[in-house]
C-alpha cells in the first residue's frame, strides 16, 4: 500500500493549484524516494516535473511502485477542503481504484475523509538530462510573478537578458514597450529580497509570457524562484519547497521563423 | 514572426 502523511497540508494545496491550470490530468508515481509527477500542458510546449522527497513526508510508506492517474480540476476540489492548518494523509491500497484523502485539524478534534477516483492516463515521460546552464538566477518569486504579470500586460513575450551583474526582462507590444531590471543584491540582513546571479555566458532569450505567468502561480511555494537559462535550451523555473522538494517548469525560448 | 518550439525538440521519451 501507499500512505504519505504532510503535516504541512497547505504545501499539497500550493502545488496543485499551481499546476492546475496548465495540466488537466497526470500520474502521480510514487515509489520508495517519494512521490513525483511529470507532465506536459496540452499542447506539450511545456513541461511540469514535481518531486517531494520521502523524508519530506512526517510519515512515508510504498510497498509497491504506483502510478495514479488524476484529474487536477478533481484534486483540487478535494484538496479544497483541506484547511490551510490541517495535516493532510493520501492512502491507497495496491491496485485500488480510489486514494483517500485524510485530513486533520491541527487540534485533531476535526477528522474529514474524501476518496477519489483514480484514472488510467496515457503519458510518456521524458528523460531531462542533467545540464550546466549558461546563467543562474535567483530571485524573489513575488518579483518575478510581479515582472512577468507587469510585461504581459504590454506583450506576448518577454526577452531575458542575464549578465554578471543584472538580469533583465523587457517586451514589446502595440502599445509601446517595457523594461524591468533587477540587480544583483546578495542582501544579509533580509534574505528574502536577495537577488544572485551565477553566470558563465551572458545570454538572451525569448519566452511565451503567457506560460511564464502560470509557472508564476507556484510562488506561494517559496520566497525565492530559480531561473536556470542557456543558449538554446529550454528555461527551467523553479520553486524550491523547503524541506520537502521542488516543482519545475520547462519552456523553449521562442525561435525566429 | 517567431515559433514555440515543443517540448519534444529538447527532450527525448524516456
Amino acid at each position: 500500500m501507499f500512505e504519505a502523511r504532510l503535516q504541512q497540508g497547505a504545501l499539497l494545496k500550493k502545488v496543485v493549484e499551481a499546476i492546475k491550470d496548465l495540466i488537466e490530468d497526470a500520474n502521480f508515481d510514487c515509489n520508495n524516494s517519494g512521490f513525483s509527477l511529470q507532465a506536459m500542458d496540452s499542447s506539450h510546449v511545456s513541461l511540469v516535473a514535481l518531486s517531494l522527497r520521502a523524508d519530506g513526508f512526517e510519515h512515508y510508506r510504498c510497498d509497491r511502485n504506483v502510478s495514479m492517474g488524476m484529474k487536477l480540476a478533481n484534486l483540487s476540489k478535494i484538496l479544497k477542503c483541506a484547511g490551510n492548518d490541517d495535516a493532510i494523509t493520501m492512502k491507497s491500497e495496491d491496485n485500488g481504484d480510489t486514494i483517500t484523502f485524510m485530513f486533520e485539524s491541527q487540534n485533531q478534534e476535526r477528522l474529514s475523509e474524501f476518496d477519489l477516483k483514480l484514472m488510467d492516463i496515457d503519458s510518456e515521460h521524458l528523460g531531462i538530462p542533467e545540464a550546466e546552464y549558461d546563467a543562474t538566477v535567483k530571485l524573489p518569486s513575488s518579483e518575478f510573478q510581479r515582472i512577468v504579470k507587469d510585461l504581459a500586460s504590454i506583450g506576448d513575450t518577454v526577452e531575458i537578458s542575464v549578465t554578471k551583474d543584472a538580469v533583465k526582462f523587457g517586451t514589446n507590444g502595440d502599445i509601446g514597450s517595457a523594461n524591468v531590471m533587477c540587480r544583483q543584491n546578495k542582501s544579509v540582513d533580509k534574505p528574502e529580497e536577495s537577488t544572485e546571479i551565477d553566470i558563465t555566458e551572458p545570454v538572451a532569450l525569448t519566452f511565451a509570457l503567457r506560460y511564464l505567468n502560470s509557472f508564476a502561480k507556484a510562488t506561494p511555494l517559496s520566497s525565492h524562484v530559480v531561473l536556470k537559462l542557456s543558449k538554446d535550451l529550454p528555461i527551467v523555473v523553479e520553486y524550491h519547497i523547503e524541506n520537502v522538494g521542488r516543482l519545475s517548469f520547462f519552456l523553449a525560448p521562442k525561435v525566429e521563423e | 514572426a517567431s515559433a514555440q518550439p515543443r517540448m519534444l525538440a529538447f527532450f527525448k521519451p524516456l
